[in-house]
């Protein structure tokens, strides 16, 4: 059983930002072990790049509305290029 | 709107399409009219006209598939990802993919297949992504109330008239002179003919071709490779190797140069390596590699050597007793010496001097002549 119910829904909603920062803004895979803190500054900076060119309010944060984007249908494609 | 980096575009017409298999969520009459309503939304602001073909290879070829379906970009199941295309260009490149895990269906119950295929078209016809929420080629799916009132935004047309210009004014313009795709530039070494590589292996969805002190390094979405030393990666490596492969389910490249090989994962070379080949199981009489790929499907590595061949249970870590045999005899055409080998879409790619042979290892024949550099934007 997992320790703690509420790290774990953290957890898989962390993978769902790595791997939507991975796939569609060219997060570096080697950031890996920083993506537990929301803060760190690759991340953050691809949050910014993803809610730019999605036409979210630029908040560098995983706001609601960030969250709710990431877990919509969409094309496979990249945004932005290798 | 945004284009693919390079601009690739198609430089003829009409070009051929080919729904290659049929989603079960629909009757294929539906899907034939999605699709061709789709590449009609294009074919109205372009130059552009589009025939189909109903077997063998088209320009774009249109599949539905799930999960992994052999061009390293696996779906996801329902949801999240609907489909993905390929620019402008040869082999996959073109192709539009759609996932059968969605429910495709004819109007916006479930995941309307007309809207995402005409996305995904924009794709094959060279657009990218674009950061206009109106626009088709946004990439976050948005189902229409009303799909009769469908229409391009002029961002749409904007970016594929940047690349085609409006459709003519009258139809007899319709036909363009029929042209390839030319090679963009590039390093000349790069598209010389007689170009041939020391070793060919795939790693994380890639291919890396290595040639004296460099490699290229070629990613299926990417039109152009790139070009770097292999020192720039992997300091410790030697130049001039003679063999490389890759055990996807160990994520680790073997690197072969002489009696000794490396392993890599990624950018790191692994500990307790260089290890002599002759911990394979090799004779001492066998001094160098030739070739080597590994069989996923069997899990089991075959390794090049002169006009013979061995196999190595990599689960069991040991090399398969009978052999080695002569290559001749279990792969029908392949004859000359092998330089390299690499395992993509279900084939065997042998290469030999400047020439590569498409190699089926299911039927066991050779099912295609290519240039080495084929893969290479040549």
């Amino acid at each position: 059983y997992p320790l703690d119910g509420v790290s774990t829904n953290q957890d898989s909603s962390m993978d769902l930002v790595q791997q939507y920062l991975e796939n569609y803004y060219n997060l570096e895979k080697d950031v890996r072990q920083f993506v537990r803190r929301k803060d760190s500054g690759p991340v953050v900076k691809k949050i910014r790049e993803m809610q730019k060119f999605l036409g979210l309010k630029v908040t560098g944060k995983l706001d609601s509305d960030t969250m709710e984007m990431m877990h919509k249908p969409r094309c496979g494609v990249p945004d932005v290029a290798h | 709107f945004s284009t693919f980096p390079g601009m690739p575009k198609w430089r003829k017409s009409p070009l051929t399409y080919r729904i290659v298999n049929y989603t079960l969520d629909l009757p294929s009459t539906a899907v034939d009219a999605a699709i061709d309503r789709a590449l009609k939304v294009w074919e109205e602001v372009t130059p552009l006209t589009f025939s189909r073909v109903y077997e063998g290879d088209a320009d774009i070829m249109i599949t539905f598939a799930v999960r992994d379906h052999g061009d390293f970009t696996p779906f996801d199941g329902p949801g999240n990802v609907l489909a993905h295309a390929f620019p402008p260009g040869q082999g996959i490149y073109g192709d539009a993919h759609f996932d059968d895990d969605e429910q495709w269906t004819k109007d916006t119950s479930g995941t309307n297949l007309f809207l995402v295929a005409a996305h995904e078209l924009g794709h094959s016809l060279g657009l990218y992504h674009s950061a206009n929420p109106e626009a088709l080629m946004y990439p976050i799916y948005k189902s229409f109330a009303d799909l009769e009132q469908f229409h391009l935004s002029a961002d749409d047309v904007n970016g594929i008239q940047s690349l085609y210009g409006p459709p003519p004014t009258s139809p007899e313009d319709r036909l363009v002179p029929t042209e390839s795709v030319p090679p963009p530039p590039g390093n000349p070494a790069t598209c010389d003919p007689a170009l041939s590589f020391d070793a060919v292996s795939t790693l994380r969805g890639e291919m890396l071709f290595f040639k004296d002190r460099h490699f290229w390094r070629k990613h299926l979405r990417v039109l152009e490779p790139e070009f770097h030393l292999i020192s720039s990666f992997w300091p410790s490596l030697p130049s001039d190797i003679d063999a490389a492969y890759e055990v996807t389910s160990k994520d680790t490249v073997f690197i072969f140069k002489g009696n000794r090989f490396w392993a890599i994962r990624g950018n790191e070379v692994q500990a307790g390596y260089p290890r002599g080949i002759e911990t394979l199981g090799f004779p001492s009489t066998v001094r160098k590699i030739d070739a080597a790929v590994w069989h996923k499907d069997k899990r089991m590595t075959y390794f090049f050597v002169d006009d013979k061949y061995w196999r190595f249970d990599e689960k069991k870590q040991s090399m398969e007793p009978g052999l080695p045999k002569k290559i001749a005899d279990d792969f029908p055409g392949i004859d000359s010496k092998i330089d390299a080998v690499f395992e993509a879409f279900g084939f065997f790619y042998f290469f030999s001097g400047s020439t590569q042979l498409q190699y089926d290892p299911n039927a066991m024949k050779v099912t295609h002549v290519l240039k080495s550099n084929s893969w290479l934007n040549c």
